[in-house]
């Protein structure tokens, strides 16, 4: 039923035109659970679209689904746009996500950075920032992963415009972070946030800018292995678990760690498939596989934290 | 549109902390063009690196002088990107 609903084929990599018509697609198939709201104009003035899905009204608790805010990652966005689809056909269909859209809604944005999701797709593959100028400055764009407000400018973090790690002028200057950030803190009872990233196989929590364990370590660390277990339990494929300081490099000013800063307990962030064969090219016919893996995982995390509402 | 014409992905395994001072070297040279996939962190996780076709023999040389293990892991990388273009379309409509 994923593989291929009307005319799109979730097997394949698309533009950004058509993962936005599909995200309409899904809202219009299923009128009474999904709606896609646009949060903002990106840099390049593009829509900030997130699909909401929600079976109430009013602000009830939430999970916050963020892909593609590095743009070369392509298997994230893909996943994103197949967890929409999944979402919605499992509603009424599976128990688990029935109950918790029967509480809770999901906020998804499949594609976190669409001006780099162009420019990867018209330029340059392996585009990785947002595609923001600032005047006197040659270099474009900004990590959208270092530009949020927790330790912005600390280790982990260039200052130097041209890196790929820039973390930006100042907290949330680039318009896609900021527009995440003014719906989340406009929202007020965000209870998860997840970003999915690609590659290297690794499932992780906060912190990234300091080494320091975080309060509910205990807890999301048990968490972040279930998950990782109900991932491998389809196809083997292995991930490290831990925080980001410690599993990969310290890392400031990123989402998920602003996310728990403010408040939102429940925050993780994969790195999907691959082991470095094929670095942000992971080919199509592995989209599927790397989605209904990583479905596991995120349905692991979102079932805690339905039962763990705080 | 950017081209990769002959540039290769090496997946660098770095086993102690000297060696990874070594590869930190290769970081900095910026004369080489190189592209950090995965940069050197902990001697756990191997590096991915993009060597373009003018520094492969400069870069295999470092590396083998060094006595830092590596494997070819992307022989072309605009081959790989030409079929994905091409399965792209394919996949169009």
């Amino acid at each position: 039923k994923e593989r291929n609903n009307g005319n799109f084929n979730y097997g394949a990599y698309h533009s950004l035109e058509e993962l936005y018509q599909e995200m309409d697609r899904i809202a219009s198939d299923y009128p009474n659970l999904a709606s896609r709201q646009e949060i903002g104009r990106s840099f390049e003035k593009r829509p900030l679209y997130v699909l909401k899905f929600s079976t109430g009204k009013g602000k009830r608790p939430a999970i916050w689904l963020n892909a593609g805010i590095h743009s070369r990652e392509w298997i994230s966005q893909a996943t994103g746009i197949w967890i929409a689809r999944k979402i919605v056909s499992d509603y009424g269909n599976e128990s688990s996500i029935t109950s918790i859209l029967d509480e809770m809604d999901i906020f998804l944005m499949p594609v976190a950075n669409p001006d780099g999701y162009v420019y990867s797709q018209t330029k340059n593959r392996f585009w990785r920032k947002t595609r923001s100028r600032v005047p006197g400055i040659q270099c474009v764009g900004v990590d959208p992963n270092r530009n949020w407000n927790a330790s912005f400018s600390g280790e982990g973090a260039s200052n130097d415009p041209c890196s790929e790690a820039y973390h930006g002028p100042k907290p949330h200057s680039e318009i896609e972070v900021k527009s995440v950030v003014d719906f989340i803190q406009n929202h007020g009872n965000f209870k998860s946030f997840i970003d999915i990233h690609s590659y290297s196989q690794l499932l992780m929590y906060p912190y990234g800018y300091t080494c320091k364990h975080p309060r509910d370590f205990a807890e999301l660390d048990q968490v972040a292995h279930r998950a990782a277990k109900a991932l491998a339990s389809l196809y083997g494929t292995s991930y490290r678990v831990g925080p980001i300081c410690s599993t990969i490099y310290m890392a400031s000013g990123s989402s998920i760690d602003w996310a728990y800063e403010n408040g939102i307990k429940y925050a993780f962030t994969f790195e999907l498939r691959d082991t470095g064969h094929y670095g942000f090219l992971l080919p199509a016919q592995q989209i599927l596989p790397t989605a209904e893996e990583t479905w596991l995982a995120l349905k692991v995390i979102m079932k805690h934290v339905h039962h763990h509402l705080y | 549109k950017e081209k990769f014409n002959g540039h290769q992905v090496f997946q660098i395994k770095v086993r102690d902390g000297e060696q990874m001072n070594k590869l930190n070297e290769l970081v900095n040279m910026e004369n080489f063009k190189l592209n950090f996939w995965k940069l050197p962190t902990t001697p756990k996780r191997s590096v991915d690196v993009v060597v373009p076709s003018s520094s492969l023999k400069l870069v295999k040389s470092f590396l083998e002088s060094h006595g830092l293990e590596y494997s070819i892991s992307i022989e072309d990388l605009q081959a790989l990107l030409d079929e994905e273009i091409k399965e792209m379309k394919h996949n169009r409509g």
